[in-house]
C-alpha cells in the first residue's frame, strides 16, 4: 500500500489516500496514533477493528486490510471520496426526493445489517455516511460502536454526536437499545429534506430544549416512566407539533414520508420503529422510486 | 456464524490444528537450535567439555506436545486471574480465547506464557467494553505496565485482529428459552435454573479445550447440556426435530426451520454433539512438576549462559 | 439469509431475571425490550 496524500487528522488517527499496489485500487489508510493513549491501543481503534472485521455489507465501509508498521496500527479502508454532510452543505448540488429516498434506503440497509448482527453504531450523522464513487452510501466510523449490551450491563449515555442524540440518551439512560441509531437516522432524514440541521442544540442542555420544542415534550402517557429520569423534572413542557405544522415544516414531504420520519423520531424508544419497520414502510413503496445511486450527481 | 471472523480465522479440523501447532513449534525449535549452536560456537574458548555437555543435556527445546501442556496450564491461570478480578463470565472467556489463539500463532519458545497472561486479560477487558485503565489494572494484578503494553500489539496481530467472539453462553440462554417452549409444561423451572448455572461453569471449562476450534458455539452448548442432563437434552432434540409424532423416522433428513431451506439431520447433530462432548470431558490437565520441567528447559534454551 | 431459524414464543418463556428487568423504571424508560434480548439469545443459539 502507498500513502500518497494526508486527507484528515482526528484525535486518534491520521487518514491518508493511497493505492493498493497489486491492484491499483484506491484506498484510504487510517493510521492509528499509538503514542496518544497511555493505556495502550486506543479504544476507538479497538472498536473499529473489532466490528469492521465482522461486517461485510455493501452499505458499510469495507475494511480491506490491517497491518502494523513502525509501531502504528494501519487500517486499510475502501476509498470513499464524499459524504452526506458535504452534499447537504454544498448548495450548488441539487438533489431530488428520489435521491433522498435512495440515500435513506442505503443508510437503513447498512444500519439494519449492523443491528441484525447485534451491533450498535452510536455515532450516525451525515459525515459518517460516506459516498462511494458509484454513489453507494456506506456507514463508517465504528469508533463508538459496541455489541448490544447484556441485560444487566450499564452503558454510557455520552454517545452520538449531540444533534443526532436520541432523547433517552439526553436523559442519561443506561439501558438503551438500537433505537438510538434509528433516532439519528430520523434526524438525518429531516436534515436531508430541510438542507439545514434539524435539531442543532448549542449545548447538551440546549439540545433537550431544542428537541422538545420541535417535537413536543414527552409525558408518562406516551413514554411510560420517562418522568423517572432525574433530568425530566426541570423540563419546559412543549406540545407536540400538529400534523399541519409538520406539513408546513417539511413542505416537500409526502404523508408516507412524514409517517416514516415520525416513526423514526418517536419519543418512546420502545415504540420507535426499528430498522425492519423503516425498510418495510410505505415511504419506500410509493413514488418516486429511489434513484439509482450511480446516477445521483 | 460463517461470516464471523471466529469461523473464518479460527475454525480447524483436528488434523489442521495439529499441523499448525507442529509447524509453529518446528519453526521455533529450528531457530532455538541455531541460536544454541551459535552460542556454543561463539563461546568455544570459554566453555569446557562438561559445560557444553550440560548445555546439550538441559537446553533442550520442547516439543509441540509439551508446548500444549504448558499452554493449557497457563490458560487455566488466565481463567483464575480473570475470575479473581471478578470480571464478567464473557470477559473471562475472551481472555482464555485470546491466550489460546495467541499460541496457535506463536511458540512458547518465543513468548514466555507468563509474560502474555496479563496482556490477554487487559486486551479482553478493552475489547469487551469493560475498560480498566492500565494503572489500576497493574495495581490489581501487580503486573508491569511496560510488559503488559509491550505485548498488546503482538497479541493483536497474532489474533489476526479478530476481537469479536461468539461464546456459548448466549446460546445457552437461547436453548434455555427454547427448551421451555418445546418441552412446555414438562420441565421444572427451578431444576432448569440449576442446570443453567452448572452449564455456564462447564462452558468455561470447555473453552480450555480444542472443542472451540472444531465446533460452533451452539454445538458446544448442546454438548454441555448433554453432559449435564442427557435425558432432557435428548428429549428436547427429539421433540425439536420430530414434533410430537415420535414414529417419524429418526434418520430422515428433517428440517428444523419452517421454510425447509435448512436441512439438519438429528442423527448427524447428535453424533456431532457426542464427539464434542468427549473432547470437553477429556479436558487436558498438566501437573505442576511437568510444567516446571518444561519451563526449565525453555528457560535454559533462552539463557544458555546461566547453565 | 434473512429467515429466522427459530420461533419467538415469548409467552412460553419463564425467565425471572429478564422479567424482573422489564418491570424496572430505569429499564422501561431507557427503551429496554425483552423481545430484543430473546431474539439475540435465540439467534446465537440457532446460528
Amino acid at each position: 500500500y502507498t500513502k500518497e496524500k494526508k486527507v484528515g487528522e482526528g484525535t486518534y488517527a491520521v487518514v491518508y489516500l493511497g493505492t493498493k499496489q497489486s491492484t491499483g485500487r484506491k484506498i484510504a489508510v487510517k493510521e492509528i496514533k499509538t503514542s496518544e493513549f497511555k493505556d495502550g491501543l486506543d479504544m476507538s481503534a479497538i472498536r473499529e477493528v473489532k466490528y469492521l472485521q465482522e461486517i461485510q455489507h455493501e452499505n458499510v465501509i469495507e475494511l480491506v486490510d490491517i497491518f502494523l508498521a513502525y509501531d502504528n496500527l494501519n487500517l486499510v479502508l475502501e476509498f470513499l471520496p464524499s459524504d452526506l454532510e458535504k452534499v447537504i452543505k454544498d448548495k450548488s448540488i441539487l438533489f431530488t426526493p428520489a435521491d433522498i429516498k435512495s440515500w435513506m434506503l442505503m443508510t437503513l440497509r447498512g444500519v439494519h445489517h449492523c443491528h441484525r448482527n447485534f451491533i450498535l453504531h452510536r455515532d450516525l450523522k451525515p459525515n459518517n455516511l460516506l459516498i462511494s464513487p458509484d454513489g453507494q452510501i456506506k456507514v463508517a466510523d465504528f469508533g463508538l460502536a459496541r455489541t448490544f449490551p447484556s441485560a444487566q450491563e450499564i452503558l454510557t449515555s455520552n454517545v452520538v454526536t449531540r444533534w443526532y442524540r436520541a432523547p433517552e440518551l439526553l436523559f442519561g439512560a443506561k439501558h438503551y437499545t438500537s433505537a438510538v441509531d434509528i433516532w439519528s437516522t430520523g434526524v438525518i432524514f429531516a436534515e436531508l429534506m430541510l438542507r439545514i440541521p434539524y435539531l442543532p442544540g448549542q449545548t447538551d442542555v440546549d439540545q433537550i430544549e431544542v428537541t422538545f420544542r420541535a417535537l413536543g415534550t414527552p409525558t408518562d402517557k406516551d413514554w411510560p416512566d420517562v418522568s423517572f429520569f432525574p433530568a425530566y423534572n426541570k423540563l419546559q413542557i412543549y406540545p407536540p407539533p400538529s400534523r399541519e405544522e409538520l406539513r408546513r415544516r417539511f413542505i416537500a414531504a409526502s404523508e408516507n414520508a412524514l409517517n416514516f420520519m415520525c416513526g423514526m423520531l418517536t419519543m418512546n424508544p420502545q415504540k420507535r420503529w426499528n430498522a425492519v419497520q423503516c425498510l418495510e414502510s410505505d415511504y419506500f413503496k410509493e413514488a418516486p422510486a429511489p434513484s439509482d445511486p450511480s446516477t445521483i450527481q | 456464524f460463517r461470516h464471523s471472523s471466529q469461523y473464518r480465522f479460527w475454525s480447524f479440523t483436528p488434523e489442521q490444528l495439529e499441523q499448525k501447532r507442529i509447524r509453529v513449534n518446528a519453526q521455533a525449535v529450528q531457530s532455538i537450535e541455531e541460536d544454541l549452536r551459535n552460542f556454543v560456537a561463539d563461546n568455544k574458548t570459554d566453555l569446557n567439555e562438561e559445560e557444553i555437555k550440560t548445555i546439550e543435556m538441559k537446553a533442550v527445546p520442547v516439543t509441540a506436545e509439551e508446548e500444549l501442556k504448558l499452554i493449557n496450564l497457563y490458560a487455566k491461570k488466565v481463567q483464575m486471574i480473570a475470575q479473581r478480578l471478578n470480571l464478567p463470565t464473557e470477559i473471562v472467556a475472551t481472555s482464555i480465547t485470546f491466550f489460546r489463539r495467541f499460541y496457535l500463532e506463536n511458540s512458547v519458545h518465543k513468548f514466555e506464557p507468563k509474560a502474555i497472561v496479563l496482556t490477554t486479560i487487559f486486551l479482553a477487558c478493552k475489547s469487551d467494553n469493560y475498560f480498566i485503565g492500565i494503572d489500576s489494572f497493574c495495581e490489581k494484578t501487580r503486573g508491569s505496565k511496560e510488559q503488559i503494553l509491550k505485548y498488546e500489539f503482538p497479541l493483536l496481530e497474532s489474533l489476526k485482529f479478530s476481537l469479536f467472539n461468539h461464546h456459548p453462553y448466549r446460546p445457552l440462554h437461547g436453548f434455555f428459552l427454547d427448551i421451555q417452549a418445546v418441552l412446555h409444561g414438562k420441565v421444572d423451572l427451578n431444576y432448569m435454573g440449576h442446570i443453567y448455572d452448572r452449564c455456564k461453569k462447564r462452558i468455561t471449562e470447555a473453552l480450555l479445550t480444542d472443542a472451540v476450534y472444531f465446533y460452533s458455539p451452539p454445538q458446544i452448548t448442546l454438548s454441555v447440556l448433554m453432559i449435564e442432563d442427557e435425558a432432557l437434552t435428548t428429549r428436547y432434540l427429539e421433540l425439536k426435530f420430530h414434533g410430537n409424532n415420535p414414529d417419524s423416522s429418526a434418520d430422515a433428513e428433517e428440517t428444523i426451520s419452517q421454510d425447509n431451506s435448512v436441512n439438519i439431520s438429528l442423527e448427524k447433530l447428535v453424533t456431532l454433539i457426542r464427539d464434542c462432548k468427549r473432547i470437553i470431558e477429556e479436558s487436558p490437565s498438566t501437573s505442576v512438576d511437568e510444567a516446571k520441567s518444561i519451563a526449565a528447559r525453555l528457560y535454559f534454551c533462552q539463557n544458555p549462559k546461566d547453565l | 439469509d434473512v429467515s429466522k431459524r427459530y420461533t419467538l414464543e415469548q409467552s412460553l418463556y419463564s425467565d425471572p431475571f429478564i422479567k424482573d428487568l422489564q418491570e424496572r423504571k430505569d429499564f422501561i424508560a431507557s427503551g429496554f425490550r425483552v423481545d430484543y434480548v430473546y431474539e439475540r439469545m435465540l439467534t446465537e443459539a440457532f446460528m
